[in-house]
């Protein structure tokens, strides 16, 4: 997260490989399941086999004594509608809820945010400098209106995509932030509007940040968690 | 610091379908694997185990998966363990130890049974220690060709088999990844330490942790993309040593995918020239050393174009990545490379979220076969068809989105 500070985000995760590298982000939105980008896995039947998320701790490394740290492996990935560039992450075992490690909400099906809606940010990833880059660090950005993110990429929005304002400072999702959340506080409860996607330069000043759009895909993540 | 494993080869959940035979194989026994296999390693008749790990339980046997009238049949409860010289189809030294059923001779001639004594006599008899059965090649004078026979041309009284040295049998392409032939000694001679033992070395390399890594008991493997094949060595002085395999001429290396503007599952085959970061920091030149030291010389890794300082994957990491050009920043992933779109089935296709489709696809991705949308078993559909999407959202949410703000000031 370029441009953030730390923060605390109860709902990212860590997405680490067999070498217990950090290497991406996702959301828990069940104790079982974690939401991610496509963009972060080698296939859709990838063997996962020795791959983990970690939650709970606001190190990007925690010491072996952190007490509210958990980590589980992963055993299952599935892929969303090819369009959404999302993937469903499933737990070996539920997530213990507790105050490090909480669960974020999914947005009703097709909800729009509302333009202006100061959101948040998360990740591990690249600070480029800018904050330390061993802890979490958050973000706010403002949602920008669909209408107007279109005029700014000159039509090349997708109706699966979500934009936030690019702001003077610099602010925004890096390598290593992918797949994370931007959450969105509708009616006191912070609520999965977007996943952070790969974008060719981090925290733009000059054009506004995409992210996949997850209300789109509410009822495909809900069939997935109940099958 | 060497385990008697060393001399078995595994096969986990396996156990071996024997013909009753009299006399019966011994009782199972109590026992780690380990002590099963010192046990079965000093019995001239043992020749492989089942070990049950659940209750520590082995049973000793006479034969091998390559005896007549034996077979293999998957069984979660049992692992097998089988002494290598049984099964390998190499040699390893000049041979002596080769306890294979090669019989026939490097000319193609059959060989003579031990046993007998025509088209020609000699004094090799049979004895259960110099392994001497039916007419299989072996080496009981410790020729320095390796394994031999008589064979049954009277013309040709013995002749050597020709079998190949393990280091020779099975060769490696490119880096050795997909090297899964059976030396288990590194190139100073020293014998290679199992890998799904944690000693003499600790290591990280577990085999159930990567299981296309190919780490089968102690044999030489390359599964963190070093310059060829190595294993940790059973010398507690020496962590890990390079392996001495054959570069294959015949064989060509496995073709990657090799895509320029996008990559595909990890990006092995990403040969694009994105040389930047994400963050905007150039990455460094593959053939440089400053500012970063590391050992994928593009020289030694002649498969994987580490061309300029271009993004690439030489070491099977998520996705294509380059060493930057920062001092602070060693590495950098390239996930802002696009990802290619996954191969769609030729069969059919459908715009944006697939609304209009109307094909006749009726499997899911993974081949499950789809129910009629008019039936209600097995799933009730929880939805009406078409139903109207509400305008305004009566926004409720329960047991979610909540925080602790105060953590929010708070650092740790």
């Amino acid at each position: 997260i370029v441009g953030g500070q730390p923060g605390n985000s109860p709902w990212t995760v860590s997405i680490r490989n067999r070498e217990g590298v950090h290497f991406c982000g996702g959301s828990l939105v069940k104790e079982q399941w974690v939401i991610s980008t496509r963009q972060c896995f080698s296939s859709c039947n990838a063997d996962l086999t020795g791959y983990e998320v970690q939650l709970g701790t606001l190190f990007k490394d925690p010491g072996p004594g952190d007490p509210d740290q958990q980590t589980i492996p992963i055993v299952r990935i599935v892929c969303g509608p090819s369009e959404s560039q999302l993937v469903m992450l499933k737990l070996a075992r539920p997530a213990t809820l507790t105050r490090r490690v909480a669960l974020i909400c999914l947005p009703p099906e097709r909800y729009v945010v509302p333009a202006g809606t100061v959101c948040e940010i998360a990740g591990w990833g690249e600070t480029r400098g800018t904050a330390d880059g061993s802890v979490l660090n958050v973000a706010q950005l403002p949602v920008l209106a669909h209408s107007e993110c279109n005029r700014a990429l000159r039509g090349r929005l997708k109706e699966s995509e979500l934009c936030t304002a690019p702001l003077r400072a610099g602010v925004g999702a890096c390598e290593g932030d992918y797949g994370g959340p931007l959450a969105c506080l509708t009616a006191d409860c912070w609520v999965l509007e977007g996943v952070i996607t790969p974008s060719r330069v981090c925290a733009r000043t000059d054009q506004p940040a995409l992210f996949i759009r997850v209300s789109l895909y509410v009822d495909w993540i809900d069939k997935v968690m109940k099958m | 610091h060497r385990s008697p494993l060393n001399d078995f080869q595994r096969l986990r959940a396996t156990e071996l379908l024997a013909v009753p035979v009299d006399p019966p194989p011994p009782l199972p026994e109590q026992g780690t694997a380990e002590q099963c296999a010192q046990r079965c390693a000093t019995s001239l008749a043992c020749r492989a185990f089942h070990h049950d790990q659940q209750s520590q339980l082995c049973q000793l046997l006479p034969w091998t998966q390559h005896s007549p009238h034996i077979q293999l049949q998957k069984n979660i409860r049992y692992d097998l363990y089988q002494k290598k010289d049984y099964l390998r189809d190499c040699i390893v030294g000049d041979g002596s130890s080769y306890r294979g059923t090669r019989a026939t001779t490097e000319k193609g001639l059959r060989c003579q049974h031990w046993q007998a004594t025509t088209p020609h006599d000699h004094r090799f008899l049979p004895s259960p220690r110099n392994g001497l059965e039916e007419n299989y090649c072996r080496n009981p004078d410790r020729d320095k060709r390796g394994p031999w026979c008589y064979t049954v041309d009277p013309n040709v009284r013995h002749q050597s088999c020709g079998i190949k040295k393990c280091e020779d049998a099975v060769c490696m392409t490119c880096n050795g990844e997909d090297y899964r032939g059976t030396v288990d000694h590194t190139e100073s001679g020293t014998e290679c330490q199992r890998w799904d033992l944690q000693h003499p070395h600790k290591h990280p390399y577990h085999p159930n942790k990567y299981p296309d890594k190919g780490l089968d008991d102690n044999y030489c493997r390359n599964p963190d993309s070093s310059e060829r094949p190595w294993c940790y060595t059973t010398d507690p002085r020496r962590e890990r040593e390079y392996c001495h395999i054959r570069i294959c001429t015949e064989k060509r290396p496995r073709p990657v995918n090799v895509t320029n503007g996008c990559f595909r599952g990890k990006g092995e085959g990403y040969r694009g020239r994105v040389n930047v970061t994400v963050s905007g920091i150039p990455c460094q030149r593959w053939d440089s050393q400053v500012p970063h030291k590391h050992h994928f010389m593009p020289s030694k890794y002649p498969c994987k174009d580490l061309q300029e300082n271009y993004c690439r994957n030489p070491d099977g990491s998520e996705a294509p990545w380059c060493f930057t050009s920062r001092p602070t920043v060693r590495i950098a992933f390239c996930f802002h490379i696009r990802r290619c779109p996954d191969e769609q089935d030729a069969q059919e296709c459908y715009h944006g979220h697939g609304k209009h489709y109307h094909g006749h696809v009726s499997k899911t991705r993974k081949g499950i076969t789809c129910q009629p949308w008019a039936a209600q078993t097995p799933h009730v559909p929880h939805w009406q068809h078409g139903a109207p999407h509400h305008g305004e959202y009566a926004v409720t949410f329960e047991q979610c989105g909540q925080r602790d703000e105060r953590l929010q000031q708070k650092g740790r």
